[in-house]
């Protein structure tokens, strides 16, 4: 399960925001553009989305600050998740797992778990089979509920062998 | 690998018909494999009859309806294979009181075994939340996080019309 | 008629900002031709500013941020072009109150010279009609129409949840 | 101007059903599946839409009412548009423009403008550049507004070709 999401630079969140989980139902509010499906969006970046159009930017440094009416641009972005794993729904040996990324303007990356340097890889493979993974149906964007039905049949088929 | 396969199929088929029916009395739906014979390559069919109304093809259902059938589906995939946790970004956008209300209520009786974050401008979700967020812009361009307390006047800010 | 595109395109250009910034103080957004010297097959750009926030791809803007731009642009190219009469199916569902009450009373300032038909479930949207109709299954399977009055009590059927 | 749509069998309206449209704003409110989109696909079809994706259906004749659990399907489909036309708006010498869509079960179908029999073609020359046609921007279907933004830019350059 999800405890804590940490950002700091990722997109409207300049300023370092902790959100805690409730084990049950979190639900998030606000006015549009406030921020909201930028907090999906981190989730999926520090789950290990690469995808482009799903973060909807052109291209990895577009997530970072750009700079608003009344702040300067920053120079990167950070996410950290900790998940509680003590039921070992994780393929890790920890009881507590903590991932952090970030990319930086230049385009340099870094990945950590529970503060050790990894590859991006090592984080996608955690999650790969458990429905958060790529192509996993767990994380529902905005608009995209009614394509799990009205999608090919094909689609539809991806979406059982992920479950599968 | 098609056991596993077929297995799964049927398990999730059997609790999609068995969520549709119990959550719209009167309605029907049905997963089919388009292929019997060749499972590993079948694309999957999805039949779905709301109450009252006769048998047609899926396209032909409202955005609502849609809405309603995918979410079931989904929480029916859950049910055979939990995930760690569940991401909702504003599923009920589509959806008048009467289906927001049979969705929050199906989400808050699967929260007891699977955790959900949803995001929502809907008063009706909002008030099944156990821990509730709301997140505003108190700077220019910067977004800022607050606790809210369900019953809270400062709720109102966040409600989104009044549908 | 490369004159007549390039002078549509810089009318609805100018529409486009002077609608954007009055609705949205401190906000700017921009149309412009990608390609300069040839016109007629130029793709089109848009740009969009929501007050407060640095200027980035529109991609990044959030749903209900596409929406007022998609519509505030509709609503350009009317101004310079009217059609007969416009039909908006849901176009407020990813809107918050803030946003649904500015495109509300848009569309009925525009009302004063052009036909509109709104399907809703947002009550502040409704608010704005001129003439109102329900839409029920009172036979199952079968579409009833009733026409309603603003204020009637009855309307709270048809209206879709408190956001 | 729009004045009254008249709908028998088509979809959800098994029973003849008449709307009057108020010159302003008409508002169309009603629970999920209840038809108000049927509305707004029988508007489409009879300014001679053909396209299928945009019916949301499959073949035509899907159009037609298939019945109910209380009523048995019906044999074709009808609609009726009543037009305003003082100000000549519409390329026809008439200060009302009937025209009228009929499709039975068998695939037969039937146009007529003003009570005369005609070819679909000519319902469609009506209304071509007046934003009601092909591609015209003043049918704004379910889901379909933020397309108008994020769509590639050949697609937003057509939009306007239209507008011009
Ligand atoms: N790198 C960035 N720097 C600054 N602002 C950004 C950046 N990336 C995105 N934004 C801003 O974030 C806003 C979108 O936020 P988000 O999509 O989370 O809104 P939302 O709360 O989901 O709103 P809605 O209710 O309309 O869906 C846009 O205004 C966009 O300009
Ligand atoms: N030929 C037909 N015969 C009978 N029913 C039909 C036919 N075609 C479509 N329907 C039914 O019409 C319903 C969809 O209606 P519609 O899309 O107008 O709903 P809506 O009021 O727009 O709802 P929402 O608020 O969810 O968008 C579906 O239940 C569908 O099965
Ligand atoms: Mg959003
Ligand atoms: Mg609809």
């Amino acid at each position: 399960m999800l405890k804590r999401l940490s950002l700091y630079g990722f997109k409207t969140f300049a300023k370092k925001r902790d959100i805690d989980f409730s084990d049950g139902i979190t639900c998030i509010v606000g006015p549009n553009g406030s921020g909201k499906s930028n907090i999906a969006d981190a989730i999926r970046w520090i789950l290990g989305e690469q995808g482009m159009k799903t973060l909807r930017s052109d291209k990895l440094t577009e997530i970072i600050f750009a700079g608003s009416e009344s702040n300067k641009p920053l120079n990167f972005a950070e996410v950290v998740i900790l998940l509680e794993n003590s039921s070992e729904r994780f393929p890790l040996n920890y009881t507590e797992i903590e991932i952090t990324r970030r990319i930086y303007r230049d385009n340099k990356s870094e990945f950590l778990i529970n503060r050790n340097p990894c590859r991006l890889k090592d984080i996608q493979e955690i999650f790969l089979d458990t429905g958060l993974g790529k192509g996993g149906i767990s994380m529902i964007g905005q608009g995209q509920i009614e394509k799990i039905i009205s999608s090919d049949e094909s689609e539809r088929r991806t979406l059982f062998e992920e479950a599968a | 690998s098609r056991k596993r396969f077929r297995d799964t199929f049927e398990m999730v088929a059997e609790e999609f018909s068995i969520m549709f029916r119990t959550l719209f009395p009167g309605g029907r739906a049905y997963l089919s494999l388009t292929d019997e014979e060749n499972v590993l390559k079948s694309g999957i069919e999805i039949i779905v009859h709301p109450p009252g109304k006769n048998l047609q093809s899926i396209s032909l259902l409202s955005g609502g309806e849609k809405t309603m059938a995918a979410v079931i589906l989904l929480l029916s995939i859950f049910k055979i294979k939990p995930a760690p946790f569940c991401v909702f970004d504003e599923v009920d956008a589509a959806l008048d009181d009467s289906n927001t209300a049979i969705l929050a209520d199906c989400v808050k009786e699967f929260s007891r075994y699977s955790q959900f974050i949803i995001i929502t401008h809907n008063k009706i979700t909002m008030e099944k939340a156990d821990v509730l967020y709301g997140i505003t812009m108190e700077e220019p361009g910067i977004s800022h996080i607050i606790s809210l307390k369900l019953g809270d006047p400062v709720l109102d800010e966040f409600v989104g019309s009044e549908k």
